[in-house]
């Protein structure tokens, strides 16, 4: 008699969890822009048994964005999760994985992320910002001062603008613009840009020193502005040789 | 002349009695929230 289909596997069964770890790994890995996502829930997993040994693994995850920066070396492990009251960012994904003799490898994978509702985030907290669009104009002066104001303090690297990664604007009680940037580190010094910023390229890959900037500018009813802005350190770029892509999107 | 005529009776099935302190398993998906839910 043939032998008795082996029990769904559950979501919060252990193969499930080491297959969602293995797909957040590779999320994060092969994502160019934005930040770290962390998992947040299994919504489903499928197992299509192709043959002894050789199984393929479709699994659906609800990610959470963290506060760490694609490009921060920090593990995910250690990222804080964005709290709902920062205006919370989800991530859908559809991963689907090879288990071929017991490795995991990942053949494919599809995200989408959405905010949560303006509405769910005033309810809860009222004066809460909410996140504004990246090209908002008020965001983008904000990123541009906040960026100035770093080069003209600072002897070192003078920095490039990489992507705005996230922006906040409070209307009350007080005007409150708050950016989020990711920045890289040029040939030039802070001085040597002040001659001529034109000539100043970003490093070649192999060299590049990337960074991070959070600015808060306080419009009203004080004005006041701070800028903080760090380096994460020569970064070697990911190897891909960990996972068996064939497509991604 | 109406005739009645007789119904089958629904056959009960005997209900296993769960021992106490019977906890029934989570449905297997989705699984568990590590955060929030939005």
């Amino acid at each position: 008699a043939p032998a008795a289909p082996p029990a769904p596997l559950g979501c919060d069964d252990p193969e499930a969890e080491a297959a969602a770890e293995v797909a957040l790994s590779y999320i994060n890995s092969h994502s160019h822009h934005g930040y770290k996502f962390a998992l947040n829930r299994i919504e489903n997993i499928r197992v299509l048994p192709q043959k002894p040994g050789d199984d393929i693994m479709l699994l659906e995850l609800d990610l959470l964005e963290t506060t760490c920066h694609i490009l921060s070396p920090m593990p995910v492990e250690n990222c804080t999760v964005r709290s709902f009251r920062e205006h919370a960012v989800e991530g859908d994904c559809d991963v689907k994985l090879q288990k071929l003799d017991g490795k995991l490898s990942v053949l494919a994978s599809k995200c989408h992320s959405h905010a949560d509702s303006s509405e769910d985030v005033l309810q809860l907290c009222p004066d809460c910002p909410l996140l504004a669009s990246l090209n908002n104009t008020e965001v983008l002066t904000t990123v541009k001062a906040a960026l100035d104001d770093h080069n003209s303090k600072n002897a070192d690297a003078y920095l490039r603008l990489l992507e705005i990664g996230r922006a906040k604007i409070q209307y009350a009680p007080a005007h409150v613009v708050y950016v989020e940037f990711a920045v890289a580190a040029t040939n030039c010094s802070a001085e040597a840009a002040k001659e001529n910023v034109e000539a100043c390229q970003l490093l070649p890959d192999d060299q590049s020193n990337f960074g991070f900037c959070t600015a808060t500018k306080v419009i009203s009813p004080a004005q006041d502005f701070q800028v903080d802005c760090h380096l994460y350190g020569h970064q070697v770029p990911a190897s891909d040789s960990a996972f068996l892509c064939q497509d991604t999107s | 002349a109406v005739a009645k005529r007789a119904v089958a009776k629904v056959a009960q099935h005997d209900k296993v009695p769960r021992p106490v302190g019977f906890v029934p398993p989570p449905p297997p998906c989705p699984g568990r929230i590590r955060h929030f839910k939005i």
